[in-house]
């Protein structure tokens, strides 16, 4: 298991050891954190193997993050169901054929 | 992978 991130030999990328753990990859490119995370299913027993839950480090990438003023790009399988629900201050539109919204959809918002 | 390209993982036990 675990994730991982392909991108062109030429650009300046760096792994954050620091701000990696089980299931999460954190990449910087120049001033913008590139993540690539899987998060389980909300009930799945997978969590009870993590030392960090993913969930949790997430969490705190996106707080440092805006502590830091970086944007940050996140990639991967979050298990997360948004439907057409946007985030933040004037979004673009969605338009998804999946309607249905998630409870971890919801939080990832 | 082709030759323009790298690859960075996390892996877990």
């Amino acid at each position: 298991g675990g994730v991982a991130a392909v991108f062109r030999k030429h650009l300046p990328i760096t792994k954050h050891p620091d701000l990696c753990s089980d299931d999460v990859l954190v990449l910087a490119l120049n001033d913008v954190f590139l993540v690539s995370i899987y998060l389980p299913p909300a009930s799945s027993p997978a969590y009870r193997a993590y030392e960090v839950s993913p969930v949790d480090r997430l969490q705190e990438l996106a707080g440092l993050a805006a502590t830091l003023d970086m944007p940050m790009i996140i990639g991967g399988d979050l298990n997360a169901r948004t439907g057409n629900l946007t985030a933040g201050i004037d979004p673009p539109p969605r338009s998804s054929p999946d309607l249905t919204v998630c409870s971890r959809g919801r939080s990832l918002l | 992978l082709p030759e323009q390209f790298s690859i960075i993982e996390q892996s877990r036990p």
